[in-house]
């Protein structure tokens, strides 16, 4: 069988399926200090997964707590990397209180493709993988 | 109440994949 860190090179989504993958990857993110990108693609999928199964104030605070953290400074690095248009877009859910599961679909996919174009590659052709394979 | 941070976390590692 392939062995997990061969996979980690197929594509993003391979290294994001594995938990080794998402820790080393995100040891080399913190390395450069941009360990937030990594943080706030997941907490877009949980805010996503949990739709169903929370009550709308929970879905709120979350909301209110995500655009906070990675939105509102403009000098963060998830700030930086998504689109005045979809900020403006999420700042607007927030205040009007429109919680959608899809809010942030568009701020993640922002900064998925900057993290394949960007700091993916990267990672592979870090110390940090090759040491690890 | 949990804080805004636990309430982040715990949001993060639901979207994590299991260990295999």
């Amino acid at each position: 069988p392939t062995p997990p860190y061969l996979k980690w090179a197929e594509s993003l989504h391979s290294l994001l399926d594995d938990q080794d993958g998402i820790h080393l990857f995100r040891t080399f993110l913190k390395q450069e200090d941009c360990a937030d990108l990594l943080d706030f693609w997941f907490a877009c999928s949980g805010f996503r997964k949990q739709e169903n199964n929370e009550g709308n104030e929970k879905m709120l605070k979350l909301a209110k707590a995500i655009y906070k953290k990675y939105i509102l400074d403009n000098n963060g690095i998830v700030s930086r990397q998504i689109k005045p248009a979809t900020k403006s877009f999420i700042k607007d859910c927030v205040m009007k209180l429109h919680i959608d599961p899809a809010m942030f679909d568009q701020a993640q996919t922002e900064i998925q493709t900057m993290m394949e174009e960007n700091t993916y590659p990267l990672f592979l052709k870090s110390d940090i993988y090759l040491e690890y394979t | 109440i949990d804080s805004e941070d636990d309430l982040l976390q715990e949001c993060i590692s639901s979207a994590m994949p299991k260990k295999k």
